[in-house]
């Protein structure tokens, strides 16, 4: 699965 | 950070603006669905909550908070202060139809099976399709002031600008994030039709009008 990174995206 | 990105969060802060400026200065907000202004205000709210959790750079903080506030800001406009121009009868999309659907799937498909990232994972999905009870409120009636279809076109924009972002990350950065692709793909597809119409008709200097 893919890793859940933090989201840096508007 | 790169071109497409920025010009994207820039398309999607002018088409917020453009919205709140008209329904503002023309003290109406007719032709504008609250129902979408609902979903988004739901999309922003669901989305940001990393707010409280994580820091990312000022700018992303920063442009996270003006997106909600003005989100906000515009159900306010439309469902108290100039409520008496809302037109509720031609606002008339179910959008439990979307809102149920969109929240299984989040459940069904997401990064992580966690509170913060399944309510992200909601937000991605229902943003794609928020948009809907506008369109076809603009179907049902027909039409659409300029200034609402300029709204639509950087909202559209924004989306796109995104994909060409994507583009540019997994070159780039070997980054890509799935969910966040097909959604936005999607997404970008429901304006096409729009997109069409703006470009033939409204940059031409006529009013969006479509025939009965």
């Amino acid at each position: 699965a893919e890793e859940a990174a933090a989201h840096d995206e508007l | 950070m790169n071109i497409f990105r920025l010009t994207g969060d820039l398309s999607h802060l002018a088409a917020i603006i453009i919205l709140l400026l008209k329904i503002w200065k023309s003290r109406s907000c007719a032709g504008i669905s609250g129902k979408s202004q609902i979903l988004f205000a739901m999309v922003f709210t669901t989305r940001y909550l990393d707010l409280l959790t994580a820091y990312i750079s000022l700018y992303n903080t920063s442009m996270k908070i003006i997106y909600i506030g003005c989100s906000y800001a515009t159900v306010y406009l439309i469902y108290a202060k100039f409520k008496a121009t809302y037109d509720g009868n031609h606002d008339t999309f179910r959008v439990e139809f979307l809102v149920v659907p969109v929240g299984g799937l989040s459940f069904l498909v997401n990064h992580d099976f966690s509170p913060l990232e399944i309510l992200w994972t909601f937000s991605i999905y229902l943003e794609a399709v928020a948009i809907l009870p506008q369109l076809f409120m603009i179907s049902k009636t027909g039409e659409a002031e300029t200034i609402t279809t300029h709204y639509l076109f950087f909202l559209g924009l924004y989306r796109a600008l995104y994909l060409i972002n994507w583009v540019w990350r997994f070159y780039f950065e070997g980054f890509f994030d799935m969910i966040a692709i097909v959604a936005g793909v999607v997404q970008t597809i429901l304006y096409c039709d729009f997109f069409y119409l703006y470009v033939t008709k409204v940059l031409k200097g006529k009013k969006l009008s479509l025939p009965a």
